[in-house]
């Protein structure tokens, strides 16, 4: 494991705590998706359906369970935690899962790197992974008014993208036969998406002012 | 070993 790598897992893992702050303290998921929630669900189900069938390392192991559990329990608090439930923009976040699962389990199917169940799951899981975010910035855009706690999950995953590219590179030139165009490419077309929010976001932390997406 | 090698990231 490279700094890259784990600087991108420690800054995944701060935005998931940063949310569950929110939520858990606070009593609030205003301005969080619950549909992004839910597909991030599916990404960590999908992808880490290995988990008792392939052992890397405890690392690897305590952090897939880390990230299952925490997006359980956070869709879990924002559909049945009353309190938490009456903060949820429902009207609002309104995007269909459907429309990104769909073209992401057919590419799954004709592009991955084995036919294997558990390796097109796998794939799915990395397509997903790569647009799941956008229920989330619609809603951003819907709702315009971004509290500072939503900036920062928002900015940290954006973060935990941008240092697996990394991470990447860096494998690349230091171990032979490291090439996985698929997950570079939908790794790649997940953090261009955080882009326009970052740049939003660097613009507001330079003015030192509240974080407001044009409409 | 079979599996590919991203598999050992998260």
């Amino acid at each position: 494991m490279n700094i890259f790598r784990l600087a991108g897992d420690m800054t995944h893992l701060a935005s998931v705590l940063v949310l569950l702050l929110k939520i858990h303290t606070i009593k609030s998921c205003a301005g969080v998706s619950l549909k992004t929630q839910e597909l991030y669900v599916i990404v960590f189900a999908t992808r880490y359906l290995d988990i008792f069938t392939s052992f890397v390392s405890i690392y690897n192991s305590l952090m897939k369970l880390i990230f299952l559990g925490s997006s359980f329990s956070i869709v879990w608090y924002m559909r049945y935690h009353k309190a938490v439930h009456r903060t949820y923009d429902r009207e609002q976040d309104t995007f269909r899962h459907w429309f990104l699962m769909l073209p992401c389990i057919l590419l799954a199917l004709l592009i991955h790197e084995k036919f294997t169940f558990f390796e097109v799951m796998w794939t799915f899981s990395l397509y997903l992974e790569a647009v799941a975010i956008l229920p989330q910035l619609v809603l951003l855009q819907r709702t315009r008014n971004i509290d500072n706690l939503t900036g920062q999950y928002i900015f940290l995953l954006g973060g935990y993208r941008g240092f697996y590219i990394l991470n990447w590179i860096y494998r690349y030139f230091t171990e032979p036969h490291y090439v996985h165009w698929i997950t570079w490419i939908s790794g790649l077309v997940q953090t261009l998406l955080y882009a326009d929010f970052f740049y939003y976001y660097f613009l507001s932390w330079k003015n030192n002012k509240k974080l407001q997406l044009p409409a | 070993q079979d599996q590919p090698q991203n598999h050992d990231e998260l």
